[in-house]
């Protein structure tokens, strides 16, 4: 059986995959702490870049989208099973902190890192 | 919700650690400008400038060791009459909890180690303030070391970790009473305003904290299953999947 599920497995970058340009990726995103409402007590960096991830997992996971077990999964079975089982979607994978320069409600001056702040990379999941 | 207030929108989900972080430390009503701080703010800017660059991504050889600093003003301070060539103020600071479980790992004293005022020029220290008798002076080894900043040159920043760590395990309210004396070098004999020299520009508190609550990932990921998959070897994709 396991057989004749791999010839029903389509091949990367066949015709009806999406474009390129909407698969699942990166996209630059920069915000203000004014934006937000936190620059009365955010004193730098004044600008933030979260980042975000957008587009459609590929229904052959590559490599590269660093997936795991499960999503490879989920995405045959979403395409050999059952379709009320949703594709993986386009998450983050990989975030780094950003460091705040910041005034506390009793006047203390505060620097701090935050983790996971600033999507790095996207994954499929 | 466009144009709401973050924090409202932020009380809503307020068992989310980062959230409930952010509404603890954000102050309550929005100031216009942020308040002029002087030398504390300067010396902050500049500690966070040589540790993240100007978008905010910590630098990678940031020598700061810690994940938190936390710059504490003294609350109050008690000016001494002049004796001798002698100025003394007794400077106290709060010492607070912190609101999530961050360990102190480095606490350090920062004053100004030579002042100019008028025409008069001081050099000052800082001591562990004690009830009677002389104060002791801080020990010269270990942690009291004390070493011009390199952040600001005009600032000494002084290691007293082990004198904070103590009061830190107390239970109650916990204040750091430190005396900052400053000797007279032209003569004793005028009189010196040193009513009017605010120490809260002259000494501070800085507390280096390190989050506890850091969290290893063991994401083992294993694309590897679907190229072996693709390449015909079904046996470890079935033993994989059970």
């Amino acid at each position: 059986q396991v057989g004749s599920i791999t010839s029903r497995v389509p091949g990367p970058f066949r015709e009806h995959d999406e474009p390129k340009s909407n698969q699942c990726s990166l996209h630059p995103f920069q915000v203000s702490f004014q934006q937000l409402g936190w620059d009365h007590w955010i004193i730098a960096p004044h600008l933030y870049t979260p980042n975000y991830c957008k587009g459609v997992c590929p229904r052959v996971l590559h490599y590269g989208l660093n997936s795991p077990n499960h999503a490879i999964i989920q995405n045959l079975v979403n395409e050999l099973v059952d379709q009320r089982v949703p594709q993986p979607s386009c998450v983050p994978y990989k975030y780094v902190p950003i460091s705040i320069l910041l005034i506390e409600a009793n006047g203390s001056i505060l620097y701090k890192e935050y983790e996971d702040m600033i999507a790095q990379s996207c994954t499929c999941r | 919700k466009v144009g709401q207030p973050s924090n409202a929108l932020m009380a809503d989900a307020p068992s989310l650690p980062l959230i409930r972080e952010l509404l603890e430390e954000a102050p309550g009503k929005q100031r216009k400008k942020p308040p002029v701080l002087g030398h504390p703010l300067r010396y902050m800017l500049e500690l966070y400038q040589r540790s993240a660059d100007a978008r905010g991504h910590p630098r990678e050889n940031r020598t700061i060791g810690a994940t938190m600093v936390r710059l504490v003003r003294p609350l109050a301070n008690v000016a001494k009459p002049l004796r001798g060539p002698w100025h003394t103020q007794t400077l106290e600071f709060p010492l607070t909890p912190n609101p999530v479980a961050y360990q102190l790992v480095r606490a350090t004293v920062v004053y100004r180690h030579q002042l100019h005022l008028a025409r008069f020029h001081l050099s000052c220290h800082v001591e562990p303030w004690v009830q009677k008798g002389p104060a002791s002076q801080f020990p010269s080894s270990e942690t009291g070391s004390s070493k011009p900043s390199l952040l600001f040159k005009a600032w000494t920043e002084m290691d007293i970790t082990q004198h904070v760590q103590r009061l830190w395990n107390q239970k109650g309210r916990r204040v750091l009473r430190l005396r900052f004396m400053c000797q007279q070098q032209k003569g004793s004999e005028i009189e010196l305003q040193w009513h009017g020299t605010s120490s809260l520009d002259t000494a501070f508190l800085l507390l280096y904290f390190n989050d506890t609550h850091k969290s290893v990932r063991k994401d083992k990921l294993r694309p590897k299953v679907l190229e072996e998959f693709m390449e015909g070897d079904s046996s470890l994709l079935l033993r994989k999947a059970r």
